[in-house]
């Protein structure tokens, strides 16, 4: 199909196909299909569903690691998602990242729930050399991210990351908690979290919408951190988070390691998902 | 919800007097679609509906008074027949301890499913071993031990990365303690990962595992095929857990799992809390899955 232009009904199911098992989920692929159907045909037709599926992807340039303007201190990061997207994980991955930048980080486990999540956290500060503010299983996770807060302005520290608890975006009590979390950290720093990041597994199908639609109803979430892209789900349901809640990917994982982090890249995304 | 438009479908057709190919071949798309929506693999998919349809396109939904009923009968009770029989519960091995191996993708829930486990077969007269067979997981053998001192049962941990040395003195301890069910926690892993994957054959070989559990993520989509048919292909399971069913995921990927598999879908986690675990219903699981 690579080269023709004009597309047979096979040659579209084929498409079709090529989208559904990459998790773009059903309306998404009706919708590019049929911009297929009846755009031009003046390019093969594999390269306007490429040029059509970057333009879904690149949302104006929000917030990021780089360029958030001014210097703001601590940037404050908060890291959400559902149970074992890689949260914690991430977190260690964005301050390895910081660190290797020369920025002095700290990590807070405000995910007082679940066992061993503070130590699990704890680890990857010695492992980085990160700064590290927890209390302990019990706490109120909403006094953890305060105090964390509280404690990176009066060290100079240039990023705070707050790592969550997972929770399911269905459970009211949890949203709530979450909201909670987000608007105390306000209180403490005004404007802050600067960044919020939803933790999205790339096996996921599409319940991700959901998780999407429901978190943004607590938080403004300013992008998403595709994880566990090094298996072979391709994470086609970011597509539809861009196109209904226009939610940018700002990050792939990539694996288990700290360095296992990568600045999303629609291009080779792209790619990946159409090989 | 599928019903509703499977319902409404039939009810503008069936009073143009009998139904065609057609007619069933409309409404088995809108069965597609939800399917589809619902995460069950495209390939799946094309099977089911084609099964669907023969079935279908007999006199058993043709010449019926309420074709429209008659359909949706018809695709409630494949994708019941398909997700399997009901309840298969662990067996327990002729010798204790019965050893049980928990397996699967990084984050689906096997630490939490392993204390459940340990959680519902401690009865009374019973002894049960949790494992810790993950050396790599920061804090992964302390998330193990708290959980087991939560659930009350015996706890194993040995200070090596050797884990084919980790099963194999913990069934040694299970076995001089006793114990009638040994859980085998093991770390999450990519079925691409083959050093990880030859780690588990390697521990099937080792302590011979009467039950090899395959713990997949609710919400997990077409992937699941890819995750079944590499777990499946390189060890001996005997079954599979759902976790995070307590959510909105409609949970196709079981179907999926069913299909590539084969083995029973034992249990469903449906919650963080140790007690949140529940016997497979096929029906109910149908339900969910049709939306
Ligand atoms: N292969 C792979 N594994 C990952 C990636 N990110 C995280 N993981 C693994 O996924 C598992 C869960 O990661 P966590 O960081 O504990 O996830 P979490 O969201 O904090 O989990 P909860 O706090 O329990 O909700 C761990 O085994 C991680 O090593 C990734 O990009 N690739
Ligand atoms: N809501 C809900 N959460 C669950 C369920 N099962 C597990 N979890 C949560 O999912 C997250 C991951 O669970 P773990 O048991 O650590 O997953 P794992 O497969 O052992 O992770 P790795 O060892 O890193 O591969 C934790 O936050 C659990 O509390 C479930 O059925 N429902
Ligand atoms: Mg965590
Ligand atoms: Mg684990």
């Amino acid at each position: 199909i690579a080269g023709r232009r004009g597309l047979s009904a096979g040659e579209l199911g084929q498409i079709e196909d090529l989208l559904l098992m990459s998790d773009v989920g059903a309306a998404a692929a009706d919708r590019l299909l049929a911009a297929l159907r009846q755009g031009p045909t003046d390019r093969p037709a594999l390269e306007r569903l490429r040029a059509e599926m970057l333009g879904i992807l690149s949302l104006n340039s929000g917030p990021s690691l780089q360029n958030t303007g001014l210097p703001i201190r601590p940037q404050v990061w908060l890291v959400i998602g559902v149970n074992g997207s890689g949260k914690t994980t991430t977190c260690a991955k964005l301050a390895r990242r910081l660190i290797s930048q020369g920025r002095r980080v700290t990590l807070a486990a405000a995910d007082t729930y679940r066992a061993a999540a503070i130590e699990q956290l704890k680890e990857w500060s010695r492992r980085l050399g990160a700064g590290f503010v927890g209390s302990q299983t019990g706490a109120d996770p909403a006094s953890v991210a305060y105090d964390a807060v509280a404690s990176a302005a009066s060290q100079g520290v240039d990023d705070l990351l707050i790592d969550t608890a997972g929770r399911l975006h269905t459970q009211k009590h949890l949203r709530d908690e979450l909201g909670k979390i987000y608007h105390t950290v306000g209180k403490q720093l005004p404007g802050a979290p600067h960044l919020t990041l939803l933790v999205l597994d790339a096996t996921t199908g599409q319940n991700a919408v959901s998780q999407a639609k429901l978190f943004s109803e607590v938080v403004r979430i300013d992008g998403i951190v595709l994880t566990k892209l090094d298996g072979t789900a391709k994470g086609g349901i970011v597509l539809a988070i861009a196109q209904e809640l226009k939610i940018p990917v700002r990050y792939a994982g990539v694996g288990e390691g700290m360095d296992d982090l990568l600045p999303f890249d629609a291009g080779s995304f792209v790619d990946g998902l159409l090989e | 919800s599928l019903t509703e438009k499977l319902t409404g479908l039939f009810k503008d057709l069936s009073g143009k007097g009998k139904l065609s190919e057609d007619n069933i071949r409309e409404a088995s798309q809108k069965v597609k679609r939800a399917l589809l929506e619902a995460d069950v693999n495209y390939r799946v998919v094309k099977d089911f509906i084609a099964s669907v349809e023969e079935r279908a396109l007999g006199a058993e939904v043709l010449n019926s008074i309420t074709p429209g009923q008659q359909f949706i009968k018809i695709v409630h009770q494949q994708l019941s027949a398909t997700l399997g029989t009901r309840n298969e519960p662990l067996r327990m091995a002729s010798q204790p301890p019965t050893v049980v191996m928990v397996c699967g993708l990084q984050g689906s829930g096997k630490t939490t499913t392993c204390a459940k486990l340990a959680k519902s077969l401690l009865q009374p007269g019973r002894r049960v071993m949790l494992a810790a067979a993950d050396v790599y997981r920061p804090a992964a053998i302390e998330q193990l031990e708290i959980l087991s001192k939560q659930v009350g049962c015996d706890f194993f941990k040995k200070d090596t990365t050797d884990v084919v040395d980790i099963c194999r003195s913990a069934h040694h301890e299970a076995v001089k303690r006793l114990t009638d069910w040994l859980i085998l926690d093991t770390a999450g892993r990519l079925h691409i990962d083959q050093p990880m994957m030859d780690e588990l054959k390697a521990l099937q070989s080792a302590v011979k595992p009467h039950e090899i559990l395959l713990v997949v993520d609710g919400m997990t989509g077409q992937d699941a095929v890819n995750i079944a048919t590499q777990f499946s292909q390189q060890l001996e399971l005997t079954g599979v857990v759902m976790t995070k069913l307590d959510g909105d995921a409609r949970g196709g990927a079981a179907l999926s799992l069913r299909a590539v598999t084969g083995k029973p879908i034992k249990y469903l986690g449906l919650g963080e809390k140790l007690s949140a675990l529940e016997p497979f219903h096929p029906a109910r699981m149908a339900s969910r899955i049709l939306g």
